[in-house]
């Protein structure tokens, strides 16, 4: 009698889990831009024996995003988890995978992030700040005038931007713009850099050496400004492509 | 004249057995949610 084909996998089963980690990892592995994303739930697992010891695999995964840039050396395990009223983003993805003799890899993935609903956020925090659009001009004035002024103040390298992460505009009590952007440190010095900015260009990729900052700037009622840049240090084979020269 | 069989009734013995607190198992997807739902 033929055996009875394998009971489906449960999506909460040790082996959904194993390959929904690896999916996560490839997936942290292979972005390019924006933050490291945690897995919140496997929506569904689907195996297509290929033979012995040989499946595919789909998932859908639903992630999280987390407070780590992506070029942050910080293992995943330690990033946290950006919380509901940080107003979360959510990733949706497609993975599919192949297991042969056990082993895992990731053939394709497809994700599609999204931001929660600004009502979901207001309605268990009505004052919490809201996501903005990272070409909104309040941010990007911020976001320039952080960084002058850590550069104005470094005695370390002159840093340029390399992309802004996410941004929040509060409202009330008081008029405030948090900014989050990643930086990296160029060939000049922030003395020199005041004579020559052009002179200054990023580190050639076997020196290169990224950051990240985070800012608050108040314009309503008082005047303030807080920013914090922090960089990795050089981290081989860790590159960084502008926008828009995105492999798929 | 047609009438109507009388079915007796399953005596409650008959039927299957079940556990006292007896829980189905969970739908095997989606998983467990290991943060927070949006």
């Amino acid at each position: 009698v033929p055996a009875a084909p394998p009971a489906p996998l449960g999506c909460d089963d040790p082996e959904s889990e194993a390959a929904a980690a690896v999916a996560v990892n490839y997936i942290n592995g292979h972005s390019q831009h924006g933050y490291k994303f945690a897995l919140n739930r496997i929506e569904n697992i689907r195996v297509l024996p290929q033979g012995l010891n040989n499946d595919i695999i789909f998932l859908e995964l639903d992630l999280l995003e987390t407070t780590c840039h992506i070029l942050s050396p910080t293992p995943l395990a330690n990033c946290t988890v950006r919380s509901f009223t940080e107003h979360a983003v959510e990733g949706d993805c497609d993975v599919k995978l192949q297991r042969v003799d056990g082993i895992l890899s990731v053939l394709a993935s497809k994700c599609h992030s999204h931001a929660d609903s600004s009502e979901d956020v207001l309605q268990l925090c009505p004052d919490c700040p809201l996501l903005a659009s990272l070409n909104n001009t309040e941010v990007l004035t911020a976001v320039t005038t952080s960084l002058n002024e850590h550069n104005s103040k470094t005695a370390d390298a002159y840093l340029r931007l390399l992309e802004i992460g996410r941004a929040k505009i509060q409202h009330h009590p008081t008029h405030a713009v948090s900014v989050e952007f990643a930086v990296a440190a160029t060939n000049c010095s922030a003395e020199v850099a005041k004579v020559n900015v052009e002179a200054c260009q990023l580190l050639p990729e076997d020196q290169s050496n990224f950051g990240f900052c985070t800012a608050t700037m108040v314009t309503h009622p008082s005047q303030d400004l807080r920013v914090d840049c922090q960089l990795y240090g050089h981290q081989p084979g860790v590159t960084y492509s502008q926008p828009g020269q995105d492999t798929s | 004249p047609v009438a109507k069989r009388a079915v007796a009734e399953v005596a409650q013995h008959d039927k299957v057995p079940r556990p006292v607190g007896f829980v189905p198992p969970p739908p095997p997807c989606p998983g467990k949610i290991h943060h927070f739902k949006i």
